[in-house]
């Protein structure tokens, strides 16, 4: 099975 | 004072049409250069980036930089209330709790203003690096969502494999397999049919559908999409607004079988 990381693992929060 | 006057008000509908699926609510960040949007959407898997550069609109002026929180459901119901050929003002007072679109007919002959309250929103801004992607694929937008549409009958997951010979779109389920393969164009008669391959390594990522799908609406916006991967990094869709800006979704891909 795959899963789905979110955004926040690649960009960080300003 | 804040005040954005788009000729095309078509273009905002279309924008809105392309957003509103994803987003629930988001905030338009209005300065003295353009708007900016910036909104993932509720699970953070995918983000939305909007950018409309003053020079767009035929009227532009912000005073003071302003954010303004708006329901997109709210919004949405307002320009459906502007006919595709109404040119759209936006305005709002600094500080302000509201914002009025109005809404002048090509002739003048019927000027509507519809008055929408904003709402405060703690969003999450991200900062994303500047990138330079192992391969970046331009094609026909159309072309886009009628892939994204026929390989979605298949699974949950669309392979995206970019190679020197070109894209190859695949996905797999219950039903048994799909492949499309586009190739580079060799010539073609308008720029906007072509499919256009720069790639500096080969990549070969996994996406979401429902994702993939919610992007398409965008459709409309432009003839052409462009598409950025690099390994391991989320995907960059990106349809250019005429003149005006454009609209970027970025996608972490999935990972595992």
């Amino acid at each position: 099975a795959s899963t789905q990381p979110t955004l926040n693992d690649y960009f960080k929060s300003k | 004072m804040f005040e954005a006057r788009l000729v095309q008000g078509a273009l905002l509908k279309k924008v809105m049409e392309a957003i509103k699926e994803l987003l629930n609510e988001a905030s338009f960040d209005c300065a003295h250069s353009g708007i900016l949007l910036q909104a993932m959407d509720n699970s953070h898997v995918s983000l939305v980036s909007l950018n409309l550069r003053r020079e767009g609109f035929d009227k532009y002026r912000c005073d003071r930089n302003l954010v303004m929180g708006m329901n997109l459901s709210s919004m949405s119901k307002i320009l459906k209330c502007a006919s595709n050929d109404d040119i759209i003002t936006m305005k709002a007072q600094d500080n302000a709790d509201t914002v009025t679109f109005v809404f002048e007919s090509p002739k003048q002959e019927k000027i509507s203003d519809y008055e929408m309250k904003l709402t405060n929103l703690d969003q999450d801004h991200l900062g994303i690096p500047e990138t330079e992607y192992s391969c970046v694929i331009k094609l026909p937008s159309a072309e886009f969502a009628r892939i994204c549409r026929d390989l979605s009958q298949f699974g949950e997951s669309i392979v995206i494999s970019c190679t020197k010979e070109g894209v190859k779109f695949s996905a797999a389920g219950d039903i048994g397999t799909a492949n499309i393969k586009l190739a580079q164009t060799a010539t073609v008669d308008k720029e906007e049919d072509a499919v256009m391959v720069d790639m500096q390594e080969p990549v070969t990522l996994t996406f979401a559908c429902k994702y993939l799908n919610m992007f398409t609406k965008a459709t409309p916006l432009s003839p052409q999409v462009c598409l950025s991967m690099s390994p391991d990094v989320p995907l960059v869709v990106e349809y250019k607004i005429e003149d005006i800006g454009h609209i970027r979704y970025y996608l972490a891909p999935r990972i595992g079988d």
